[in-house]
């Protein structure tokens, strides 16, 4: 999936099966990804865990649990709150559209988060403050935290050099390859052309766009970045950021952009 | 079935407290009374459950062991914790939950970010 991290930086990774979104002090978030065609390397949420650790008067231990097709609007203990301690409703889980959309305010740790189910895969927003981003046990060794650190390098995919690839794996599918079949098959122009419908700005999520669209051939993909959009207007508190673009590379022959 | 959670409740109420001498200890009877209470809330979506059978003869043989009323305060009253300041405002729940209101005392707001996850 896509990535942007608490300090702004962009990237699309591969992070197949399960792996640490958020782990600090307060709050454990997994998720885990599946490749979104039989032996694609692009892979896409279908699965989503929340831990909010018990916090003094205020909250108990709660679970929240997300999968393809199932978007509960309640805790996985049928609560929709933080439990029975005094402070309880500092943790409040609301459904904005059913099966869709649903919020979850944590506000004795002033925490927003956001889970969406766009087509067939979940995605996942969340503000926090910043000393709760960083309130983790040993800041050192501290293992993988994707929100805070960004995928692994091994796990990053890059748009030009998927591009490239691109250009030549589209010539093998347009003979009729044995490629897996797209459900519909898009051109760089035409998935550049579907996504600005949605997102007018020719930023990275126009781009993140334009690459799922051409790895999956899936429309849906257009919606899932364009709430992933809505969403940091909702959530980002420094609105001269909302829109990220890729750094400019010095275009020489080996870099000219792909033809087709 | 949530037997668990009322389990969990009674020992948190009663575990850590010094031993309870065989006179009725009226807290150690008032946190039966709630866990009893908690256990019929669960009767419907637990009948065939062992353990909540076994809590509630459980239950039963502590009432009788620790001549307990049946009838009495069934939770000790919430520990009202007003926040610091000015003790006529109403809370509807512990300032320490409410992170903006406890930081904002502090310093000033706290700074905000952002992370997101989505598409392929």
């Amino acid at each position: 999936p896509h990535l942007r991290t608490f300090t702004d930086s962009f990237q699309t990774c591969k992070v197949q099966g399960a792996w640490p979104l958020i782990d600090n002090n307060y709050l454990n978030v997994q998720v885990t990804n599946t490749p979104v065609l039989p032996g694609s390397l692009a892979t896409a949420t279908t699965k989503l865990t929340i831990i909010f650790k018990s916090f003094q008067e205020c909250v108990d231990q709660k679970v929240y649990q997300a999968e393809m097709d199932e978007l509960p609007a309640a805790f996985a203990d049928g609560s929709k709150n933080g439990g029975d301690k005094h402070g309880a409703n500092s943790l409040k889980i609301t459904e904005k559209v059913s099966g869709q959309h649903i919020e979850i305010q944590a506000k004795y740790i002033g925490t927003t988060i956001v889970v969406r189910q766009v087509g067939r895969y979940l995605t996942f927003a969340v503000r926090m403050p910043e000393e709760v981003v960083n309130a983790v046990e040993d800041r050192d060794n501290q293992g993988l935290y994707l929100c805070l650190r960004g995928c692994p390098l091994n796990q990053q995919i890059d748009f030009h050099t998927f591009r490239s690839g691109q250009a030549t794996e589209g010539r093998a599918r347009r003979k009729g390859s044995s490629l897996v079949p797209f459900p519909e098959f898009f051109t760089y122009e035409t998935a550049m052309a579907k996504c600005r419908e949605k997102l007018p700005v020719e930023d990275l999520y126009f781009q993140s766009c334009v690459f799922d669209l051409l790895t999956t051939g899936d429309v849906n993909f257009t919606l899932a970045a364009y709430y992933a959009f809505e969403d940091v207007k909702m959530l980002h508190s420094n609105k001269d950021k909302l829109h990220l673009y890729e750094r400019t590379r010095e275009l020489g022959p080996g870099n000219a952009a792909p033809s087709g | 079935c949530k037997i668990l959670k009322c389990n969990s409740e009674f020992w948190a109420a009663t575990s850590g407290s010094h031993h309870l001498g065989t006179e009725e200890a009226p807290e150690f009877c008032t946190a039966l009374r709630t866990y009893a209470h908690c256990t019929r809330r669960t009767a419907r979506t637990c009948r065939g459950d062992l353990a909540y059978h076994s809590a509630v003869h459980g239950i039963d043989d502590l009432m009788v062991q620790h001549n307990c009323s049946k009838d009495g305060p069934t939770s000790q009253p919430r520990l009202r914790t007003l926040p610091p300041g000015d003790s006529q405002e109403r809370s509807d729940s512990p300032e320490i939950c409410h992170y903006e209101k406890s930081f904002h005392k502090h310093s000033a707001p706290p700074n905000y970010t952002h992370c997101g996850l989505f598409g392929d």
